[in-house]
Formats: structure tokens, sequence, C-alpha cells
């Protein structure tokens, strides 16, 4: 049986819904299932076959299109001429700092030396939970006062690293929202001074169409090399992970999976099948 | 004060002249394109428009009112219907308990309430219930010296119920307290249990849910839990500086009957607004 239009419309409605119920911000939604028509309209289906399953199907192939950008971490970290610098960027409160801590941890039982710097030097209590972390992991904190220059204490870390020979440093910044014009300068020049070898941009899991808007900004305003998505744990449907790469076309570097240092899950795209499409 | 797609939307309205039924679907789909991606709940859009299309169609104009007033009428009548009034602030004494998922600013949120009322002339506290997080007592702590907030917290503490205990014991003389607790999500159990513990104990006047405007399709679960768990009385919708519409507050709204006070414009102390239906409205149709 050959699939014809009005077989596909209604399969199709149906699955574009189930997916913004999963987090896929509209206008991927609504691209996803524009390519699936064009794909499935007048291929022959098996009796027998669902026109479900041949739509979950091809969806499981634009999913490992879409999830073609990859990044190995630890390979990376074993490849880069040490000290390596991370900076970690995003909106407010995504989980910045305790990835950051997560993949501290990580690198100390890989054998790398990791030291952190505390970038974020706005924010209260902002110092004091990384020094915490940092007390937990036994590794060292370069900070600034209150209010300094985040480029001059992630400048001030790098130098402290070459110098004690330590291999990656893990630079914390202070959430901010990509409609701040002077935040998003100050982040320019983070990075600008400083030439990082990673921007990875922090984000939830859980956010909805705007966290398409804000990577798209970052991306566009700053630059950023990778994704991490948190809170997965808080039942994401993973939506967000697949509209996000699909616009940015950047890896996926890790999930984090609750606010212990081990939550933090290399991506894999099985893994995300698994998870997501269960 | 409409979005542009509604603006749009309604242009399509003025040319046709009367209220069509293909031009209606095309409104109402225009309509539900702007709620979806403004992180309405999906199955709350489609209902909605639902509802709106049969309105559009089936019920007469007001005298004097054109095809395009009277959609235009139907729709912001079925959003203010969702979204409800402002909650009332009453400036008395109360205790406050901060309640939400992890990250959503509640800390923050918890400072900038206490200055709300201190400012209306309360004497206010904030208490520190959030002894799981690292720094969560200093960041606290610093808000409320920074604007002459009294603070109660318990740097070392193991046992949060313990905690507000004590402060509440320690506090007496203060007529709004705010209780701060440390972020949770539904399959969090033994977390919601917790929280559900130092509900017992505080008895709050009031239980704020915390919302970020950027949550997704979780917005309703979430807050379900939180509801079964403590009952909620308020939402705050925070981050509305950025460019996240809140429309995950819409399920809040539904699946706790509570209204939303304050949203969220900013990190600082003074980024608190009474909650405006209207602006918010007009926001969601972007
Ligand atoms: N459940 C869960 N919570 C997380 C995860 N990652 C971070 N968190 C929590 O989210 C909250 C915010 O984390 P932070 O690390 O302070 O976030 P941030 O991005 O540094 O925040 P700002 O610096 O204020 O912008 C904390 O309560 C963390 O424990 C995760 O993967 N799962
Ligand atoms: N731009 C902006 N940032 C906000 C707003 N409210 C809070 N924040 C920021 O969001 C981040 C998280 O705020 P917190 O108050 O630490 O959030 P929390 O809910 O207490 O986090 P946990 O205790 O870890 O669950 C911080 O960087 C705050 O400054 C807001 O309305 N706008
Ligand atoms: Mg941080
Ligand atoms: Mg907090």
């Amino acid at each position: 049986i050959s699939l014809d239009d009005s077989s596909l419309r209604d399969t199709l409605w149906e699955f574009q819904i189930e997916l913004m119920e999963c987090d896929v911000a509209l206008p991927v939604a609504e691209r996803i299932s524009e390519v699936l028509r064009e794909r499935l309209i007048g291929k022959k289906r098996k009796i027998g076959t669902s026109v479900e399953e041949i739509v979950r199907e091809a969806f499981r192939e634009i999913v490992d299109e879409i999830f073609i950008h990859s990044l190995d971490f630890d390979e990376f970290i074993e490849k880069t001429e040490k000290p390596i610098l991370l900076v970690f960027i995003g909106v407010n409160g995504t989980g910045k700092t305790t990835t950051i801590a997560k993949i501290a941890k990580r690198l100390l039982d890989n054998d790398y030396t990791p030291i952190l710097a505390s970038g974020d030097t706005f924010r209260a209590g902002a110092e004091e939970q990384l020094r915490e972390h940092a007390e937990r992991l036994g590794i060292r904190v370069i900070a600034h006062r209150y209010g300094a220059d985040p480029a001059a204490v992630i400048y001030d870390a790098v130098a402290h690293a070459r110098a004690r020979k330590a291999d990656v440093v893990l630079a914390d910044t202070s959430g901010r929202m990509h409609t701040n014009v002077n935040l998003m300068d100050q982040l320019r020049k983070i990075c600008r001074v400083n030439t990082p070898d990673l921007v990875i941009f922090v984000d939830e899991a859980i956010a909805g169409n705007d966290a398409v808007e804000r990577a798209m900004r970052f991306e566009r305003e700053v630059g950023i090399d990778a994704h991490i998505l948190t809170k997965v744990d808080a039942d994401a449907k993973g939506g967000t992970a697949l509209s996000v790469v699909y616009e940015t076309k950047k890896p996926i570097a890790f999930f984090g999976t609750g606010q212990r240092y081990e939550d933090l899950k290399k991506f894999s795209k099985d893994w995300f099948l698994k998870q997501f499409l269960g | 004060k409409l979005g542009k797609s509604l603006r749009e939307a309604i242009r399509k309205l003025a040319r046709s002249g009367r209220v069509d039924e293909a031009v209606v679907n095309e409104v109402v789909r225009d309509i539900q394109r702007a709620l979806l991606q403004s992180d309405v709940n999906v199955k709350q859009v489609m209902e909605l428009s639902k509802r709106i299309k049969e309105r559009a169609l089936k019920e007469e104009p007001l005298k004097g009112m054109t095809a395009r007033e009277h959609v235009l009428r139907v729709i912001y009548q079925e959003l203010v219907n969702l979204i409800g009034k402002p909650a009332q602030i009453e400036l008395k004494p109360q205790k406050i308990l901060m309640v939400g998922l992890q990250g959503s600013g509640k800390t923050t949120t918890t400072a900038k309430l206490a200055r709300y009322f201190q400012k209306r002339g309360l004497r206010t506290a904030v208490i520190c219930a959030d002894n799981f997080r690292p720094g969560a007592y200093e960041q606290l702590k610093q808000l409320a010296e920074t604007h002459g907030i009294p603070f109660y917290g318990e740097k070392n503490e193991k046992n949060a119920v313990k905690i507000v205990k004590n402060a509440l014991e320690n506090m007496k003389e203060y007529e709004v307290k705010i209780i701060d607790t440390a972020g949770r999500h539904a399959l969090e159990e033994e977390l919601i249990e917790e929280l559900k513990n130092i509900n017992k104990v505080v008895n709050p006047d009031h239980k704020f849910l915390v919302l970020d405007a950027a949550i997704g399709q979780l917005a309703k679960e979430q807050a379900e839990a939180f509801h079964k768990a403590v009952g909620i009385t308020g939402i705050i919708v925070t981050k509305l500086d950025g460019t996240a519409k809140g429309g995950g507050a819409l399920s809040a709204i539904s699946v706790t009957g509570a209204p939303v006070a304050f949203v969220g414009t900013g990190e600082r102390i003074d980024d608190l607004e009474r909650f405006d239906p209207d602006s918010f409205i007009s926001r969601l149709l972007g």
C-alpha cells in the first residue's frame, strides 16, 4: 500500500503534538513533521505495519542525523595541549557551578589536575558555593574580590595552572540573560582575553521553547562549542536536547542527571533514544 | 498592547469583514502557534483553540462590534479566564514558604519579597531552610545583610525541620517570616517528604511556588506535585527579563487554583513586580 497525504496527515499531526509534549520546540517539531512527510509520501507500506510504526522508524533516522555532531570530552582532554581552559556560560540558575564541580570530579577520577576559576564575581554566595565544592574535592580555587573583572580572574587562573602544571581550568561565570547587553559584552571580553579551548553552554533539559532562543543568541553573540543539558532527572522528556542541537549544530557533551558529583552522563545517541523515546 | 502574531491574525480577520470559518481557523491557528511557542501546555492550547473557535463562530458579536473585534474579545476573554486575577497581597503578619524546582529563583525572590514587605512597614525576616546546596546559607545571608533584612539560618544543622523550628522560636518578634527551601522536583520522594514536614512545622499562611518563566511542558506535573505536597496558595514567575514567555504558569494556575502574585524581572532586590494579567497575556501572544 502506498502512503498518501490523507493517511499521513493525521498521524503526522498526532506525532508533532507528541514531540511538543516532549519539549521539542514548535519550529523544530514543525520542521521534523515536514521532513517526515517529504520522506514518507508515496512510500510503500507493508500489510501489517501501521503508519505510526513507519513514522517512528523514519523519526529514528532523523534523530540520528540531528545528533551527527559529537564531542568526545575525554578524548578532547587527552589530546589538547595543557593547561586547557573550559569556560561555562548560560542563563541564570541552569546548573553551571554544579556542573563544573561534577566535571572536576570526573577529571580527578581520570588522574587530571583541575583548578576552578571563580568567574562569577557578582552573585551573592557564588564564590562560597564554588569554594565549598573545591573543598569537598580537594582542589584549588582562584578568586579575586567581589566585583572583580571575571576576565582577569580567569586569566589569573590560567597563569596559575601554567605555573603549577595543572591540566584543566574550569571557569565559572555568572548566569546572565542574553537580553542584557552589558553582560553579553562582558562575556565576549572573557572569551577574547582568555581564548578558551571550549566554551560550554549549560542549559536545563526542562526548559521549553526558550532553550532554542537562548542557545542561538549565545551562539551568535559569543560562540559556543558544546552543550550540557542539566536536570534531566526531573523527568525531562528530552525534546529540548533535540531542538537545541537541531538549531546550533553543536554537540551535547553531557547530561546532568542529578545533584551529586556522579550525576554526569556522557552523551550517547542510544542513551538518548532509550531515555526519551523509550 | 497586542503581540505581533495576534495583530497579524486580527489583520486577516479585518480583511474578511465577517466571522467566516476559514478565516477564524487561520486566526486560531496563529494564536495556537504563539501559545505553543510560549510554552503553554499542549493539551491546554488545543482545548483553548477549540473553545475560541466555537465561541467565535457560534456567538453573536455584541451590538456595534465588528467581526474582528468579536474574535479578539473571545480570545482575550478565554485567556483572562485561564490566567485569573493577580493574588491579593495582604500587608499583615504572616509566614510564607517558598518552594520550587532547582534553580528557579527561590533564594533571590525570598530576599526580594522580604524587601517588598519591609518597604511597606512590616518587620520582616528571612529564614534559610536549605541545608543542602553548597553556599545556600551564605547566599541568603549576604542578600539579607546587604539590604538590612534580619536573617536566621544554621550553617551546619543536618535537619531542615529542626532549623525551621528553631527559626520560628528565634524570630517571634518579626511580623513577616519568609522561609527559603532547597530546590526539589516531583521525583525526589525524600525531598518532597521533607517539604511536607517543613510545611507541618511552619504551618504557613502562604506557600508560593517559584516558577522559572522558561519551564517547558513539565510545568504541569511539577506544579501538581508541589500542590499535592503542601497546597500552593500563590505563584511567582521569575526571569521574565529574558525572552521566555512564562506559558508554564498557565498550567500551574490551572492545577493549583492559585493566582500569580509577583513576577521576577531581574537579579536586583527591586526586580519584583506585582503580576499584571494584561501585560502577561500580550507577552504570551508574542
Ligand atoms: N536535579 C538536578 N538539579 C541540578 C542539576 N544540575 C544542577 N542542579 C541544581 O540546580 C541548582 C542551580 O545550580 P547552580 O550550579 O547554582 O546553577 P548556576 O547555573 O551556576 O546558577 P547561577 O550561577 O546562579 O546562574 C542547584 O540547586 C543545583 O544543585 C541536575 O542535573 N539535576
Ligand atoms: N535575570 C534574572 N535572574 C534571576 C531572577 N530571579 C532569580 N534570578 C537568578 O537566577 C539564579 C538562580 O536563583 P536562586 O535564587 O539561586 O534560585 P533557587 O531557586 O534558590 O535555586 P536552588 O536553591 O538551587 O533551588 C541566580 O543567578 C539569580 O540571581 C530574575 O527574575 N531574573
Ligand atoms: Mg553559578
Ligand atoms: Mg536557593
